[in-house]
């Protein structure tokens, strides 16, 4: 998982 | 989640909706920049992709929707509903000078080379210099009324806030997003002269900010 879909904040 | 980014968020929303109302309740978006609101509609729009492809949380995926339907439906009030108060003449910022640099850096610094990746980045970067043709209407109109100075308020602080949510992220979790937190230091730094702006001339009830 890349960090893109580790994006948690909006 | 933590306190700074909780009240970050909150001040982002309520900034949307002061705006918003303003509009919608004086129908009219005078002193508005046109400019300003689309490009935040391009930042939610780039960044808010991944509303359906990960699910992270009710309150991620609330918010989103939430920012995602009030800031187009504040560029509809400004370029439809109420285009005739909206002021094109002085909301002359050539965006273009900002969507070329920061789709060039989207592709030159990102975290991975991917269509969802360097969508993010670039909504990262254009949401650090979105505010820009806002600042410079005030600038060239002079004036700005104090509802308008108190959305630019909360915009500014909200970012503010998410930098200290990423101090408090890195000492609890080691968490640190450089591409995030450079562009965020970058964007609260525009808002400085405006903050100083604000707290001597709005909060001493002159009323509208009216600049030197």
């Amino acid at each position: 998982d890349g960090p893109a879909s580790g994006k948690d904040e909006l | 989640m933590n306190i700074f980014r909780l009240l970050g968020d909150m001040c982002h929303l309520v900034a949307i909706i002061i705006l918003f109302l303003k509009i919608w309740r004086s129908k009219s978006c005078a002193g508005i920049s046109g400019k300003s609101q689309v490009l935040f509609a391009l930042v939610f729009t780039t960044r808010y992709l991944d509303l359906f492809t990960s699910f992270i949380s009710v309150y991620n995926t609330v918010m989103k929707v939430v920012f995602l339907v009030l800031a187009y439906a504040t560029v509809y009030l400004i370029y439809l509903r109420f285009r005739s108060t909206y002021n094109s003449e002085s909301d002359s910022f050539r965006v273009e000078f900002l969507l070329v640099p920061v789709a060039g850096l989207s592709f030159l610094e990102n975290y991975a080379f991917a269509p969802l990746e360097i969508l993010w980045t670039f909504s990262i970067y254009l949401e650090s210099v979105a505010i820009l043709p806002q600042l410079f209407m005030i600038t060239k109109t002079g004036e700005a009324e104090s509802i308008t100075t108190h959305y630019l308020f909360f915009l500014g602080l909200y970012r503010a806030l998410y930098l200290a949510n990423w101090v408090w992220r890195y000492h609890t979790e080691g968490f640190f997003d450089q591409i995030a937190v450079v562009s965020g230091v970058v964007q609260t730094i525009f808002y400085c002269d405006f903050f100083y702006l604000y707290f001597t001339k709005v909060l001493r009830g002159s009323g509208k900010m009216t600049l030197p």
